[in-house]
């Protein structure tokens, strides 16, 4: 599968150097560092909820930089007045978890 | 490492 992701490398790059400033440990930011991150965005519990439910593809309760940056991407998107899918598209999925 | 009641790995749950 070599459909492109739709994170961009610019956007990537920014998502992972917010991914960095939130201190990572073993490559993993817990539900408790990003929580705060993203009701920063002022969308609604339920909208961000599912946000984390799209993006944390293993269920493990952290995100790695590939979840993270679908996260993050999905609140941009979000804050843009698009609607967050009810599940994750394919091209939305990160390359290294297909 | 998430409040009570929870199997949920969702922080917002």
């Amino acid at each position: 599968n070599d459909m492109p992701w739709v994170v961009k490398p610019e956007e990537k790059m920014k998502f992972d150097s917010i991914f960095e400033s939130l201190g990572p440990a073993g490559g993993m930011l817990t539900g408790d560092k990003v929580k705060p991150v993203l009701l920063n965005s002022k969308l609604p519990v339920d909208i961000l909820g599912r946000v984390w439910e799209l993006s944390d593809l293993d269920r493990d309760g952290m995100l790695d930089r590939d979840e993270f940056s679908v996260a993050m991407y999905l609140v941009y998107r979000a804050l843009e007045g698009e609607p967050v899918p009810m599940s994750l598209p394919p091209p939305l999925v990160p390359p290294s978890k297909r | 490492q998430y409040p009570a009641g929870g199997s949920s790995t969702n922080p917002f749950l």
